[in-house]
């Protein structure tokens, strides 16, 4: 896909409102936080959560979107944003089966707890990054390769893909609708999402999905399955979704509650005198 | 009376600042909010400053109880203070941050740029 990059010549009558953000060398938004870090920061028990790296995917959304913005175009509008004005991603957190034997099911395992069910869910899609092959495969199974996505333990299809194993194909993303699957699993806490591949056309024998550039393994953090999903939130006050985002120690950084003693002291007896 | 000079001020008193938008940047690393926010980092917020006295220009677009509250105090400042200076639009920036999840979340988020000040 497409990278939106913000180009220092895009001053459109709004851009004094830009950020700025500084640049790596490849004109890519280098974003503070790409790189993780804050590794045990104000987290006193040592066992420090690693920060999400943010996605390319992600990363290419906001651009878009700002540079939308910025021309006075309401990104809620554009067809990819599904007239959301949330987008929240989850990192696939399943692991490969390590057997030897042909991968014929592969399981996306997605932590949604944090979903609210106060937001209007407008769409949701499974992103899997579909590795090129390093070599062309001497016996590729012959004909057409359908790859289905289902809930797990369910025969009920999402969504299906029709891949030719013959052609080398390039790497790149495949995108699965997986609205219906989300909309059913409130109240959301965990989706499990299965990848199967039933056969080619005819009876042919069923294709690996190793084989299919679907294996994890020796993927990049960039490269796990994503799962997009598209909300529309009631308009909130900030600080009310600080307060919901930021339970930790940290939420009093920077907050209007933090207020020395001495000024809480000084509010209080003003409030008194009034 | 005021004699107004070919600029249109008035000479003999001190003009004071009228409503109008001024610059205020805002940097969420100062703010300590870049442990959660990914970008931006900063943004220009703007805000509104200024006084809001008789005449009311119809650019600040004063609501008609800013326009009575304004000519009550004009008549008697001790009736009444000024009509406020405050944003009357406001536009959306994108965020990128980090959840509660360790998600990444993109959102836009209301009414975080003052676009336009007026009297109210």
């Amino acid at each position: 896909f497409q990278l939106a990059s913000i180009g220092s010549s895009t001053k459109g009558p709004r851009s004094r409102r830009e950020a700025k953000v500084a640049r790596s060398p490849r004109g890519i938004p280098a974003l503070a936080s790409h790189q993780p870090r804050l590794p045990q920061e104000a987290q006193p028990g040592g066992k420090a959560q690693q920060r999400a790296e943010p996605h390319e995917y992600m990363l290419s959304l906001y651009r878009t979107y700002s540079i939308a913005e910025k021309l006075g175009i309401n990104a809620s509008f554009f067809q990819s944003s599904k007239s959301a004005n949330t987008i929240t991603s989850f990192v696939d957190r399943g692991r490969d089966d390590l057997s030897p034997a042909p991968l014929r099911r592969q399981k996306y395992l997605f932590d949604v707890s944090t979903l609210s069910d106060k937001e209007e869910l407008v769409g949701a899609e499974l992103r899997l990054f579909r590795k090129a092959p390093g070599h062309r495969l001497s016996q590729p199974p012959p004909g057409l390769s359908s790859m289905q996505l289902f809930p797990c333990l369910s025969p009920r299809l999402l969504d299906a893909r029709t891949l030719d194993p013959r052609e080398a194909p390039p790497a790149g993303w495949e995108v699965f609708d997986v609205w219906q699957g989300l909309q059913q699993q409130q109240p959301w806490k965990q989706l499990c999402l299965e990848l199967r591949a039933p056969g080619g056309r005819g009876q042919q024998p069923l294709p690996d999905l190793r084989s299919l550039g679907f294996g994890r393994r020796g993927r990049a953090q960039q490269e796990k399955a994503l799962l997009v999903v598209f909300t529309r939130s009631p308009r909130k006050n900030l600080f009310a979704e600080l307060r919901e985002e930021r339970g930790s120690p940290r939420e009093e950084r920077g907050s209007p509650q933090r207020v020395p003693q001495e000024t809480q002291q000084q509010f209080k007896t003003r409030r008194k005198r009034r | 009376t005021a004699f107004a000079n070919r600029h249109g001020k008035r000479h003999g008193k001190k003009s004071r600042l009228r409503c109008s938008k001024k610059p205020l940047h805002v940097n969420f690393k100062e703010l300590g909010w870049d442990d959660w926010i990914i970008a931006p980092l900063e943004y220009e917020a703007y805000h509104c400053e200024g006084v809001c006295d008789f005449p009311l220009r119809s650019h600040l677009e004063p609501t008609n109880h800013a326009i009575i509250q304004t000519l009550m105090n004009s008549m008697d400042p001790s009736s009444t203070p000024p009509s406020c200076c405050v944003p009357t639009k406001l536009t959306p920036i994108s965020i990128l941050y980090i959840d509660a999840g360790n998600n990444v979340v993109y959102k836009q988020y209301e009414d975080m740029v003052v676009e336009s000040c007026g009297c109210r």
